[in-house]
């Protein structure tokens, strides 16, 4: 899966999602992806996030919207994405998932649930700063 | 950082955040962006995670959810379960730009990506079928069934419902290369 979020120079910001899901899924099933507010969101006047991972499970809470309503009320993007994987792991404590956020001024982060096959998240960036893509990871 | 513009992606994708980046440099718009982007990664079924010929479900069949999401006037695509189409994030654009819908699902998803000029051509490759003979031989295993008859941990279907229900274990087989 991939969960994108661009954003230009004036502030405008958009969010997709592409994926195949799960492998040997029940047919008909359908993943957080495609599911706004759980595979991504994006509010310009707020910020934009992505989520990746088990979508059964993530897609019960919505974790690309609250991410993004808690930037809209003051949380750096870091904060939102480590809430919004909290909330998940208070039901689901070992499941598999990793979320990106950026904020109105550009500001960025991202955070993931420690799980066996997922120590570390590793994500990419562009900015004008790097002028190309730039592996980042952060700590589960 | 505060360096606008900014693209930023999960997993290590590093041509899908390239061609996001070029088309935001190129004068396109956010939504240029990020569909390249994600046409990129569909293109290079980055990972076996997205695009055609990974996640076989339990037929065999590869099939496709994506969506996009305008930020500034909330207009929002999305497909699911997008069969037989390998430009998903394209046909999620479509819907948001081609239809008052939100989210278009299944063969009738397939149907207007047709009549919107996708080409419809099959998602199965080498790779995905060698990975679903895999699971058939391996009876079935790892199995998202529950409750079920036969017993999904250990035989293949087609199942039926099972008359007594016993407590599900919780444990979930997602992997790093098998996640939405």
């Amino acid at each position: 899966t991939i969960g994108m979020i661009a954003m230009d120079k004036d502030g405008h910001m958009a969010a997709g999602t592409s994926t195949n899901g799960l492998s040997h899924k029940v047919p008909g099933r359908v993943g957080d992806s495609p599911i706004i507010g759980a595979g991504a969101y994006a509010d310009s006047s707020a910020g934009a996030a992505a989520a990746t991972g088990d979508g059964d499970i993530m897609m019960r809470f919505l974790p690309s919207y609250l991410a993004v309503e808690l930037m809209r009320n003051g949380a750096d993007p870091s904060a939102a994405c480590k809430s919004a994987i909290s909330r998940i792991k208070r039901h689901y404590s070992d499941f598999f998932g990793a979320i990106i956020c950026a904020n109105t001024t550009g500001h960025y982060g991202a955070a993931c649930n420690k799980v066996p096959t997922l120590t570390e998240f590793h994500y990419m960036v562009a900015d004008s700063e790097s002028d190309t893509a730039v592996l980042k990871s952060v700590p589960c | 950082h505060t360096s606008l513009p900014l693209v930023i992606n999960t997993w290590p994708f590093k041509s899908a955040t390239a061609a996001a980046w070029h088309a935001l440099q190129s004068g396109g718009s956010v939504l240029d962006a990020v569909e390249k982007g994600c046409a990129r990664c569909e293109m290079d079924q980055c990972d076996g995670t997205v695009g055609f010929g990974g996640s076989p479900d339990e037929t065999g069949e590869t099939t496709l959810d994506a969506m996009i999401m305008n930020g500034n006037s909330m207009e929002v695509g999305a497909v699911a379960d997008l069969r037989r189409i390998k430009n998903a994030i394209g046909v999620a654009r479509a819907v948001m730009e081609r239809t008052e819908h939100t989210l278009l699902v299944g063969e009738s998803a397939s149907v207007f990506a047709e009549n919107m000029g996708f080409v419809a051509e099959d998602l199965t490759t080498n790779e995905s079928l060698n990975v679903f003979s895999q699971w058939l031989k391996g009876n079935c295993q790892p199995n998202y069934r529950k409750n079920v008859s036969p017993d999904p941990s250990t035989s293949c279907g087609p199942y039926g419902p099972k008359a007594a229900q016993t407590q599900y274990n919780g444990e979930r087989q997602i992997n790093i290369h098998s996640h939405d």
